[in-house]
């Protein structure tokens, strides 16, 4: 099954 | 800031607030730019409407301003089909100014919003060479969302040299639509274009994307960009003054 992942894992905060 | 044609701004407004109930807009020399995450940070809008975009437009200092685009959804509401839209904010005040007037000049609205103090954090966007780039009816691609809604909760993007597969499954089964590349292209607007460097197969949450088909009456054509591993871009242009991109992240293997 899948998961839904969030985006700061992919993008630095800034 | 003036726009002619006050819809265009209310179409913006409706495209975001279904992600973002508030955001703090970026007002500049340049124009106005916005970004802002939902609050499960899985999906977010970066807005650009250039200056040369209205028809006059002044701003002499930069300015945050925290607005809740749920009010000014529902002001925009009251605005006449063809009214033109003035926006203001005076220095030091604490609220918005709202003002639309009809075409022929026999009708002026004005309305206050009051500002908010909001908290934002902001992400560091690269810029991204995508492994696909698809092209497509805006239309076409809402339908796409919402039929593929009925069979599940995810959509499983796939490209290909022919074209792209969206798929889903659930309880009831599954389903998946495939649009070919079009080949004779007559009108631009209506066409399917793909370019293509990697093969990408993508899992994105249906509910997600169908709200980002808010913007869809923005534009004719939605341009989708993915490669492996990276969030999804789906990007609405903004006639000549800008866009409203939206970045999805991806589900991914348990």
């Amino acid at each position: 099954s899948s998961i839904q992942s969030t985006l700061v894992v992919y993008y630095e905060k800034i | 800031a003036r726009l002619l044609h006050g819809s265009i701004f209310a179409k913006v407004i409706e495209g975001l607030r279904e992600l973002v109930n508030e955001a703090t807009w970026e007002c500049s020399g340049n124009g106005i730019t916005l970004q802002a995450m939902d609050s499960s940070h899985v999906a977010l809008v970066s807005l650009v409407m250039r200056s040369e975009g209205f028809e006059s437009y002044r701003c002499d200092r930069n300015m945050s301003l925290g607005i809740s685009l749920v009010s000014m959804s529902k002001v925009l509401k009251t605005m006449g089909k063809d009214d033109s839209l003035t926006i203001r904010v005076n220095d030091d005040s604490d609220s918005i100014i709202i003002a639309m007037e009809s075409q022929n000049q026999d009708k002026f609205a004005d309305y206050e919003l009051r500002l908010m103090d909001l908290d934002s954090e902001h992400l560091g966007i690269p810029d991204t060479d995508y492994s696909c780039a698809i092209k497509m009816p805006s239309s076409e691609f809402s339908r796409i969302c919402r039929d593929m809604s009925i069979m599940g909760d995810s959509v499983l993007i796939c490209t290909t040299k022919e074209g792209v597969k969206f798929s889903a499954k659930g309880d009831l089964g599954q389903g998946s639509i495939r649009l070919v590349q079009t080949t004779n292209i007559e009108k631009e607007e209506e066409a399917v274009i793909i370019e293509m460097k990697e093969a990408v197969a993508l899992t994105f949450a249906v509910r997600y994307l169908s709200m980002f088909c808010k913007a869809a009456p923005l534009s004719p054509q939605v341009g989708l960009s993915l490669s492996e591993d990276t969030p999804l871009m789906c990007e609405f242009k903004i006639a000549e003054m800008g866009h409203v991109r939206f970045y999805l992240a991806p589900k991914i293997e348990d």
